[in-house]
Order: structure tokens, then sequence, then C-alpha cells
């Protein structure tokens, strides 16, 4: 179980926390999908692929299409056992032969698949891992010590113009720092009195919101 | 109009900072989960692995025995040339058309001399090729290339990731003893000082109640 750092004495928050994004981000980095969902896309589309391939470079795969000559057809029929039996019975070896390798290599492929789907599985975690977790990688990259409180209340005034539409007038606006982030100003109702304890917890809510907006990867 | 003084700001930081610690620490239980679920993932993954090792054995062996049966077939000599050959002749026009026809609807980009990188292709090629199917073992020779490069490429990827987590996973907050009895946060408390208080002072009856 987690307990809170800053009882911590010997876990120094800046030190352990920043390599954590660039550890995230190199793992996400490994995983980049996009590449690999070109290297292998699936169904006819690969076959179509294949075929496109193979055209540009050699031509060969255009004798893929002998099926749909009737004439290149009757080449496959031809039947030469009479002239040379062994040849046929060769011939006869290798259209098994060929039938079962490809079994093998579409059952191959099939569990090529499945596997790529852990790939996308463990991308999607770290996607996760990335969105939970970086803005705590950010926080500490904003801490020169870890000494210091993790949000610093400088200012605390009750607002006596009414100038924009996000806040109305007798709001308490408070200024804030995360760290050593930029100090952000926030808003609070005035019906939650600073001295309730529900006004820091809004007043950090919308700070920490902010920064990891501000930090969105 | 209240002024607040030096010591009340510091309080509400202390309050402020306790927030942000528990999201903190939301975060980490948060990372401990992934954790737990990048580990399921990565056994049932050693699982398919295992499984995938089998299968591309029987593979490899299948596509083998039609490789050397292919090399036998090639190496005894040609027969029904003459049958085959006007066949080819009249096969060739029409594989041509089909050809293009696809190459130009499916294929799209690629070289405009395909037409008469074709015709050469269909020049030189053996009627006899086609009677054993040499394209099939061609193209099933090529798949297994590109799957041994797949597979590998899906290898190396999750290596990185799992050097990339084990660093990650190795840090002192995911494996670190409860807290030692002290308390260096510095800010005091005016409100709730119970928050403030370290667990080795409460009596040992009443944290077992």
């Amino acid at each position: 179980d987690t307990v809170p750092f800053f009882i911590h004495e010997h876990l120094n928050f800046p030190d352990l926390f920043r390599p954590f994004s660039d550890l995230i981000r190199q793992a996400q980095q490994a995983m980049d999908i996009s590449r690999l969902m070109g290297d292998f896309a699936t169904g006819n589309n690969n076959d179509t692929r294949l075929v496109c391939r193979e055209m540009r470079r050699n031509s060969t795969g255009c004798l893929k299409m002998k099926n749909q000559c009737e004439k290149c057809q009757e080449i496959l029929s031809v039947d030469c056992s009479a002239s040379n039996p062994a040849q046929a019975q060769l011939r006869q070896e290798l259209k098994t032969a060929l039938q079962m390798a490809e079994k093998f290599t579409k059952q191959y492929d099939e569990l090529l698949k499945s596997y790529q789907q852990k790939m996308f599985n463990t991308s999607s975690l770290l996607s996760q891992l990335n969105q939970q977790f970086s803005w705590v990688s950010q926080l500490a990259n904003h801490t020169q010590n870890d000494k210091q409180a993790y949000l610093q209340v400088f200012s605390v005034t009750s607002k006596t113009t009414d100038l924009d539409n996000s806040s109305k007038l007798g709001d308490t606006e408070v200024v804030v720092k995360l760290f050593d982030s930029d100090p952000m100003t926030m808003m609070v109702p005035k019906e939650v009195s600073w001295r309730r304890p529900k006004f820091m917890e809004i007043v950090a809510k919308k700070a920490l919101d902010e920064f990891r907006k501000n930090n969105q990867e | 109009e209240e002024t607040i003084s030096a010591n009340e700001l510091q309080e509400m930081s202390t309050q402020g900072s306790k927030y942000i610690d528990e999201e903190i620490q939301n975060a980490l239980k948060g990372m401990k989960e992934i954790k737990n679920l990048m580990g399921q993932t990565d056994e049932e993954r050693q699982t398919l692995l295992s499984t995938l090792e089998k299968a591309k054995k029987q593979k490899e062996d299948a596509v083998k025995v039609t490789r050397d049966t292919e090399m036998k077939l090639k190496a005894s000599p040609e027969v029904c040339n003459d049958t085959m050959t006007a066949l080819w002749e009249e096969c060739k026009p029409c594989l041509k058309q089909t050809c293009v026809k696809f190459y130009t609807r499916i294929c799209r980009s690629g070289s405009p001399a395909v037409g008469h990188q074709l015709e050469e292709f269909l020049n030189q090629t053996s009627p006899f090729y086609i009677w054993i199917d040499g394209d099939r073992v061609d193209t099933l020779l090529e798949n297994n290339q590109e799957q041994t490069h797949m597979l590998d490429d899906m290898e190396d990827r999750f290596s990185q990731v799992s050097r990339a987590m084990d660093k990650l996973f190795q840090s002192r907050l995911f494996s670190f003893e409860p807290p030692k009895p002290f308390f260096p946060f510095p800010f005091s408390s005016f409100r709730d000082n119970s928050f403030h208080k370290p667990r080795f002072l409460y009596p040992k009856s009443r944290v077992v109640r």
C-alpha cells in the first residue's frame, strides 16, 4: 500500500518521479502500433497488398490470377503421368505438402494476430498509465527540492469587482502554486467560507485540474 | 474584509497539500492496478508465445517438405512440354490483360512500366513452373519470411517495453516498507491535528479497534 509521501524522509519526490514519464514514453514508443498496423494488415487486404508488391517487384504476383484464365487453368490439369509416373507422383506429393504448409501458415498467421492483439492491449495499458500518472512526473519536474509543500497559497482575497462572467462579486480569489509551477488563480464561490476544510479541497482540485490541462502531453 | 495571517495561509497550504498528496496516492494505486494488469497480459503473452513456437515448428517442417519436394520435381526432366507450351502461349495474353487491369484498378501507385515488365516476365516463365504450382511455393516462402520478421519485431518491442517497465516498477515506490515513525512535514495544523499525528503516536489498542 502507498502512504503519504511527505512522511517518507527517504523518498525524494523529484528524484523518484522525474524518470517515470520518460520510461512510460519509451515504452509507448516501442509499441508504436501505427507502424505495425501498416506492416500487418489483415484478411484480403493482406493478399491484395502482397500481390501488388510482388507485381511491382517481379510480376510473380500476376501468376496468382491464373485461375481467371481458362487456358492457364488447363496447364494445371495436364496429366503427364503416362510419360513419367514418378514425376506425377512427386507432383501429387508437392500438392499435398503445399496444402499442409499453407494450412499451417494460415494457422500461424491467426496466432500471430492474437499475439499482436496482446501488443494492442499492452499499448492501451501504457496509454492508461501515461494518462493516470504523467502529471505526477510533470509535477516532479517542477520541483527543485523535496522539502517544499506540494501546494502553496499566496493570497486569499474577496472579489470586489465584477469584470468577468466566470465568477461573481464576493467570490474568493486564491493565488496558489503547485510546487515550482507558475502561480495560478482559482475562484471559489462565496458560499464556501475559507475557514471550511472544503474550501482548500476545491482550490487544490481546481489547481490540479488546471495543471493537468496545461501539461497534457 | 478579513485579513488572513501568514500562519493561516500556511495552514491552507497544508490542507491543499494533503489533497494533492491523496491524488498522488490515487495515481500510484492506479499504477499498481495497471502493473497487475500488465503482469496478467504478459503471462497470457508468454503462454501464447509457447503456442506460437510449436505452431512455428509445425509450419516450418511443412514448408521444408514442400521445398524439398519442389526441388526434386524441378530436378526431374520436364514432361508434356509441347502440350504445356501450347496452352501457355494461349494463357499469356489473358493473364497479361487480367494482371494489368488488376494492377491499374487495385494497386494504383506504381510503375507505369508494369505492362512491359509483365510481358518480359511472362515470356521468361516456364509453363512447368505453373504446372508445379511454383508461384504458390514462392508465396508460401515469402509469407514464411514475413511472419518470422513480424514475430521478431513484436518480440523486440515487447522486450523494450519490458525493460522500461522493469525500471519503472523497480522504483522504491513499489517496494518500500511502511513508514518509520517520524514526521518531517514542515507545516503546523490548527484545524485538524489528527491528520498530522504520526501513526506510532496512537496507542496500540486504538489502532486495533
